[in-house]
């Protein structure tokens, strides 16, 4: 698989989310080094909400699994419910700060709940 | 297109003023480069809704402030330096729009070779969005979709944009649909 270039880094570059390339294919019912920052990534853009317990873990549990695909489902990706590397690449790919979703249970995130799409 | 809660817009006034913060910049820009370039993403949108923007050199009183901010700057939003988030801006009226120092930015790809180099337009074209009231869009191709590759340029607004921003403002008297969706049409076909 194909990843975009700027992956390849020079060591001084702190880009954080190059890290998430490393989860490639990874599928439900795994546990992944880690990927309680790809959840806190989620959390962040409006995807996943923050779990009772206070804190993320690195298993590619139920509710992660729900962020991707309402992840994938709203930036037009092939809704496929796994961290293919359309996936992959998208979540790397440098962004708006701002959420793309709901409210979340943090209170710091603008909500966007009115979404409208024209049918041709 | 999307808008935030309770479709949030501008309404004191059809001329908005911004301006760009004096302390909170970037060097190896020149300030004419930046605001040339900040001047071109507000025309795009003032082309299709009956609101101006006028340049002001009094940061804190003007309605949009546009700076560059580096890691923790107290909005509660930190920066996180190259890559990863490029910049965020405020729902209205709140008018403040910020992009991240750390970014490579540039206004011209022929001179910045850097791999990682952001085009200043289409972010500050994208948070000028956010500014006036248009959340993150489903649509890949409009400037109002969250993300944008290194040395990537996305400027023009697209129909989705257009429709988006109308609904909030209505539409600029001298807008003609049928010329934009021609020019689109030109974009998609290039």
């Amino acid at each position: 698989r194909t990843l975009p270039d700027f992956t390849t880094l020079d060591a001084d570059n702190n880009y954080g989310w190059r890290n998430f390339a490393r989860f490639l294919d990874a599928g439900k019912g795994t546990e992944v080094n880690g990927m309680s920052e790809l959840k806190k990534y989620l959390n962040r853009f409006g995807y996943l909400p923050i779990p009772p317990q206070n804190n993320f873990s690195d298993f590619f549990d139920d509710q992660f699994l729900s962020a991707l695909i309402l992840y994938q489902n709203r930036l037009g990706l092939s809704v496929t419910g796994k961290l293919d590397s359309e996936t992959i690449a998208s979540i790397i790919s440098p962004r708006c700060g701002m959420s793309d979703l709901i409210k979340i249970n943090n209170n710091t995130t603008t909500t966007t709940t009115t979404i409208h799409s024209t049918r041709r | 297109y999307a808008f935030f809660n309770g479709q949030p817009r501008w309404i004191r006034s059809s001329t908005l003023t911004y301006a760009l913060s004096p302390d909170y910049t970037i060097e190896y820009l020149t300030p004419s480069e930046i605001r040339k370039v900040i001047r071109r993403s507000f025309s795009r949108w003032s082309a299709v809704i009956p609101l101006n923007f006028t340049e002001s050199s009094d940061y804190e009183s003007s309605d949009i402030r546009i700076g560059f901010f580096r890691g923790d700057h107290g909005d509660g939003e930190a920066f996180d330096g190259v890559l990863g988030v490029l910049a965020h801006a405020f729902s209205p009226e709140n008018g403040r729009l910020h992009l991240d120092a750390a970014e490579r930015w540039a206004v011209d790809f022929e001179k910045e070779k850097s791999k990682v180099a952001v085009d200043l337009e289409s972010v500050v074209t994208h948070e000028i969005g956010h500014v006036l009231g248009l959340a993150h869009s489903t649509v890949k191709e409009s400037v109002m979709y969250p993300s944008l590759s290194p040395r990537g340029k996305k400027v023009d607004l697209r129909i989705d944009d257009v429709e988006g921003i109308q609904v909030l403002y209505g539409t600029n008297p001298n807008f003609k649909l049928k010329s934009f969706l021609e020019s689109e049409k030109s974009i998609d076909s290039g």
